[in-house]
C-alpha cells in the first residue's frame, strides 16, 4: 500500500494522504467490515507511537471525529460532534481531512487534441471545477441556528482522487472557547449535488491533537477506560462489571485450598492448647513441665480425642508427624 | 513462581483487556505486560532493592524493635513505562491516548 503519512504532521502542508487499503494490523485491530479512513489513520498513528515512542503531534492524546452527513438547503453539510473533548485536554492542533473525488470528466488541458478535420478544431470541454470551497460553522449542541461562521477555505482540486488535510486549529480552538462543540463543514464545489449524497468510508474527518493535563493523575486510565458495566441493565445473567460470561470464559480457575490434610507439627501426647489462649494465672512454668521429661501418654484414638475436646482440636483431622526419640527429648528440653 | 526470590523484585504479569472487560472499547493493544512488585524488604536490605533513605531508617527501627508495630518498608514500583492505547470513546470515535505508569520497569523498597 502507499506510504503511511509522515506524522507528527505539519498541519499547514496539504498532506497527500493517499487512500490505501488498511494493513492486516488495522483489519485485525479494527475488526472485519469496511474500515473508514479515519480508523486506518488512527491505527497508523498508534503504530507509529509504538514503533518510535514519539508523542503523536507533540501531545499525549489524538481524538478523531467522524462526520455525520446532512443536506441543508440542497447543500451537503458535514456535522462533527466535538463534545467528547475533555476539559483537561489542551488542544494543540486540529486538521480537517477530506477526499477529493477524481473529476468526472477529463479537463480540457488533460485531453490531447487530435482535430479530425481541418474544419473541426478540437472541441474544448467545459473546464470542471478546479476549487472546492469549505465553510466552517460552529454551534452549541442544541442550537437551532445554522451556527456562527468560523472560517472559509478554497481548496485546489487535484486531477485525481486524493486525500488532503488542512489545518483548522484556530477554528476548533475558537469554537471550543465559545463552548460551541458542534462544528459543521459545508463543501461546495459549485456543482449541484445530484440527489442526497450518501455517507461513504471516504467521508471527511477531523483529528484533534491535544495534551491531556490530567493524564498524570494517579488514576487517569480509569477516567477514560473504566466505564459502566458493558452489559445492559436487566441482562439475564447480570455479572460484575467486566467479568466475562463464565461459560464462555476460557480462563482457568485455580483452586485455593491446600492439597490434602494440613500438616502440623504438634507433639504427640501433650495436651494441646490453642497457641493464643491466655494461660490461667495459677499456671506456672514448672507446672507445665513437672519433671525434665513428661511420660509419653499413648495418644487417644482420633475419635476419642475428637469427642473429648471437640472445640480444642481443629475440625480438620490433622496428620501427626512422627519424630524419633532423640528429637522428642530435644524438643521437650527446649 | 515458588522458586522466585523472596526479596522485593519485579514479577511477571500479563494483562488481557478481555479479562477486565475493557475489550469492548479498547482496539489495541489486546493485552500488555504490566508486571508487579512483590517480596520482602527485611533488614538488612540488599542494594538491589534500591531502598530510599527513609526505608533504610524504617527497617532499622523495626529491626531494633524500639517502637512496636512498625512494619517493614513496602515493595513498590520504582521506574514505570507508558502505554499507548487505541480505544473508542462514548461516541464511538477512535481515540489514541498515551497513559503514563502503566507497566513496571523496576521495583524498590519504600
Amino acid at each position: 500500500s502507499h506510504s503511511a503519512p509522515s506524522w507528527p504532521f505539519s498541519p499547514t502542508a496539504a498532506d497527500n494522504l493517499q487512500e490505501s487499503p488498511p494493513g492486516d494490523a488495522a483489519t485485525a485491530a479494527l475488526g472485519p467490515g469496511p474500515q473508514d479512513m479515519v480508523a486506518v489513520h488512527m491505527l497508523r498513528l498508534y503504530e507509529k507511537y509504538n514503533r518510535r515512542g514519539a508523542q503523536p503531534g507533540g501531545g499525549n492524546t489524538v481524538r478523531s471525529f467522524r462526520a455525520r452527513l446532512e443536506v441543508v438547503n440542497q447543500k451537503a453539510v458535514y456535522f462533527f460532534n466535538l463534545s467528547s473533548i475533555q476539559d483537561s485536554e489542551m488542544i494543540l492542533t486540529a486538521t480537517f481531512h477530506f477526499y477529493s473525488e477524481p473529476p468526472r470528466w477529463p479537463r480540457a488541458r488533460d485531453v490531447p487534441c487530435k482535430p479530425r478535420a481541418k474544419s473541426t478544431p478540437c472541441r474544448m470541454l467545459p473546464p470542471g471545477p478546479t476549487r472546492l470551497h469549505v465553510l466552517f460553522r460552529s454551534l452549541a449542541q442544541n442550537a437551532a441556528t445554522q451556527g456562527l461562521l468560523r472560517g472559509a477555505m478554497a481548496l485546489a482540486l487535484p486531477s485525481r482522487g486524493l486525500w488532503q488535510a488542512k489545518d483548522i486549529s484556530t477554528i476548533v480552538k475558537a469554537a471550543r472557547r465559545n463552548g460551541e462543540l458542534l462544528l459543521t463543514a459545508q463543501l461546495d464545489s459549485g456543482e449541484r449535488v445530484p440527489g442526497v449524497p450518501k455517507s461513504t468510508p471516504r467521508a471527511p474527518y477531523i483529528l484533534v491533537y491535544a495534551n491531556d493535563l490530567g493524564i498524570s493523575e494517579p488514576n487517569s486510565v480509569a477516567v477514560t477506560l473504566q466505564r459502566y458495566d458493558p452489559f445492559p441493565a436487566g441482562d439475564p445473567a447480570p455479572r460484575a462489571a467486566g467479568v466475562r460470561n463464565s461459560s464462555a470464559d476460557p480462563r482457568v480457575r485455580r483452586a485455593a485450598q491446600a492439597p490434602g490434610p494440613l500438616q502440623d507439627n504438634e507433639l504427640p501426647g501433650l495436651d494441646e492448647r490453642p497457641a493464643r489462649a491466655p494461660l490461667a494465672p495459677h499456671f506456672h512454668k514448672q507446672e507445665l513441665w513437672p519433671g525434665p521429661f513428661r511420660t509419653l501418654k499413648p495418644r487417644p484414638a482420633r475419635k476419642e480425642r475428637r469427642r473429648k475436646g471437640q472445640d480444642s482440636f481443629p475440625a480438620i483431622p490433622s496428620q501427626v508427624l512422627d519424630f524419633d526419640e532423640k528429637t522428642m527429648q530435644k524438643a521437650r528440653r527446649r | 513462581q515458588w522458586d522466585e526470590p523472596r526479596v522485593c523484585a519485579r514479577r511477571y504479569l500479563k494483562v488481557d483487556f478481555a479479562d477486565i472487560g475493557w475489550n469492548e472499547w479498547v482496539i489495541s493493544p489486546k493485552s500488555f505486560d504490566a508486571y508487579y512488585c512483590a517480596g520482602a524488604c527485611e533488614f538488612p536490605m540488599p542494594k538491589i532493592v534500591r531502598p530510599s533513605n527513609h526505608a533504610t531508617i524504617q527497617s532499622i527501627v523495626r529491626a531494633v524493635g524500639i517502637i512496636p508495630g512498625i512494619p517493614e518498608p513496602c515493595c513498590v514500583p520504582d521506574k514505570m513505562n507508558s502505554l499507548g492505547v487505541l480505544f473508542l470513546d462514548e461516541n464511538r470515535n477512535v481515540v489514541l491516548k498515551v497513559y503514563p505508569n502503566m507497566s513496571v520497569e523496576t521495583c524498590a523498597c519504600r
